[in-house]
């Protein structure tokens, strides 16, 4: 097991094992501004872990964002932790994100299908449901993005439990989705939510289930474009923007569209880079490349976050 | 562990709704045949898609037949899978 951060390669993939003991050894060297919450277990009882960055307070505006939903998109996670790392690095450096951690909270969940993740790595590399089995299902695994109460069993999901975009018996019905839903709506004061899919090179905010624009659809166009001008600025790459179901397809029940329903307005998907020739296998030559750019858009966002409070 | 050798990922570019909705006919079928990586969305969008090595003949006489435009966007899954499994074995060592 990696014995600390200083050791943990950043440019590598990882296994669920070496990503929590990660986890463990960054909360201890960082414990004055990062603390770990287990908010839940997963269908085959792993924990279910978030990183709250914090420098005080109680229920200050928060910003969530998620990666591994999907569990093949390996380069989700990774992206995730080299992002956790560069919080506290630029903590007392960056002015912007510095000013951002003295008026709100961030909570990052790395691992949202920890048991699809560790089957990616044991069994089948390419699996992206959860794992949930249940009676008459005669397919496993549930399509996480597809259990969230905001549109569910809409178009552009599945009834059928052998589909990879199955959305599950009801809503919420999967632990991994319950257990966000249930910490986001106790605290209360989420401002931002972000959730990290691959792969094409998109983001993409709200809604998924519809055409219909959200009420501050021009806001949250020009915010994209902003992040996605900042994110071409690091490496070149370039993203298309704009909503979830006039930019790539009709998706119903998705996180995104359950954020903003439940009122929080500046809620994103990112669909990260694969250079179009990769998918999901992108080599681990390309993971900080691609967390430096995403880095750009999620710092963006944030910083339009702490200057227009809601 | 699952092996996809000889798995190939076809990108493929639907002229129209008429060519997208073939492709969702794909999708459909028991036991599946193929594995959307992108899923058919709008004719603007590559629709990029992992067939099993043991259906590739029939899915590009299907694509073939159906005057699809694809190409090879990765030759041998496996072949990256062994790479990505040995890059991750010599960082750990």
């Amino acid at each position: 097991l990696e014995r600390s951060t200083s050791d943990f390669s950043y440019s590598s993939y990882h296994t669920l094992e070496e990503i929590y003991s990660w986890i463990d050894n960054f909360v201890t060297e960082h414990s004055d501004i990062v603390s770990k919450i287990q908010i839940g277990s997963s269908f085959e009882n792993r924990s279910i872990l978030v990183l709250k960055f914090s420098t005080g307070g109680s229920r200050r505006p928060a910003i969530w964002i998620d990666t591994g939903i999907h569990s093949r998109e390996w380069i989700t996670h990774a992206t995730g932790i080299w992002t956790a790392k560069k919080i506290v690095s630029e903590y007392g450096r960056d002015r912007v994100l510095t000013d951002i951690l003295k008026a709100m909270d961030i909570f990052i969940e790395l691992v949202t299908n920890p048991d699809g993740f560790a089957f990616t790595h044991s069994m089948n590399r390419l699996w992206r449901k959860n794992k949930s089995i249940r009676p008459g299902m005669f397919c496993i695994g549930v399509d996480l993005n597809r259990n969230w109460k905001s549109g569910f069993g809409g178009n552009g999901s599945n009834s059928n439990p052998c589909s990879e975009t199955y959305h599950g018996p009801s809503p919420q019905s999967e632990p991994e989705v319950a257990a966000i839903v249930d910490f986001i709506t106790a605290h209360g004061n989420f401002k931002v939510l972000i959730s990290i899919h691959s792969y094409s090179q998109m983001l993409m905010y709200p809604y998924g289930q519809s055409v219909e624009p959200v009420s501050n659809q021009k806001e949250l166009f020009r915010l994209a474009k902003a992040a996605v001008k900042a994110l071409r600025a690091v490496h070149g790459m370039e993203y298309v923007f704009g909503s979830i179901s006039t930019t790539l397809y009709t998706a119903s029940g998705i996180t995104v569209d359950w954020a903003y329903d439940s009122g929080i307005k500046y809620a994103f998907s990112f669909e990260l880079r694969d250079t179009g020739q990769y998918g999901f296998l992108l080599p681990a030559s390309q993971i900080i490349p691609t967390a430096q750019e995403t880095w750009m858009a999620i710092w963006t966002i944030m910083r339009h976050a702490l200057t227009h409070p809601y | 562990q699952v092996n996809f050798t000889g798995d190939q990922v076809l990108r493929i570019l639907a002229k129209d709704e008429t060519q997208l909705s073939l492709l969702r006919d794909l999708e459909g079928l028991k036991p599946p045949k193929v594995d959307f990586w992108r899923a058919p969305a709008r004719p603007s969008l590559p629709v990029d898609m992992r067939v099993p090595f043991s259906e590739l003949t029939d899915v590009k006489d299907y694509l073939e037949s159906h005057d699809f435009a694809y190409s090879v966007m990765i030759k041998d899954v496996q072949v990256l899978l062994d790479e990505e499994r040995e890059t991750m074995a010599k960082s750990r060592r």
